[in-house]
């Protein structure tokens, strides 16, 4: 069956990150 | 931290909404995809909210539709490289 999904979606972005990601 | 309810939801504003369901599920998504993760949090934050809280008191059918997300987004991702080819 087709999937209602939609590979557009716009990306989630969490406002709080996971882990401490020194940039 | 403590679960998230349809009343916790149904007191914020719609965007807000997802936002918190987004919240719940990025962690979960990222532990199997890190990678997607972002994108794959906001294909299936289109769901229903109903939905989508169901999905986070039953990992179960949240693992299937995320790899359901992960098949829809590789399939489109070929179609984008061979078109661009």
């Amino acid at each position: 069956k087709k999937s209602t999904l939609n590979p557009n979606a716009k990306e989630f972005n969490p406002s709080k990150p996971l882990l401490s990601v020194n940039k | 931290q403590e679960p998230l309810t349809a009343s916790m939801l149904a007191a914020a504003p719609p965007q807000e909404q997802k936002q918190m369901l987004g919240e719940r599920l990025y962690p979960l998504i990222h532990a199997m995809h890190a990678s997607l993760a972002g994108k794959i949090t906001g294909m299936l934050l289109e769901i229903d909210n109903s939905e989508l809280l169901l999905m986070l008191e039953s990992p179960e059918s949240l693992h299937s539709k995320i790899e359901e997300a992960v098949a829809v987004l590789q399939a489109h991702q070929v179609t984008e490289s061979s078109l661009k080819s």
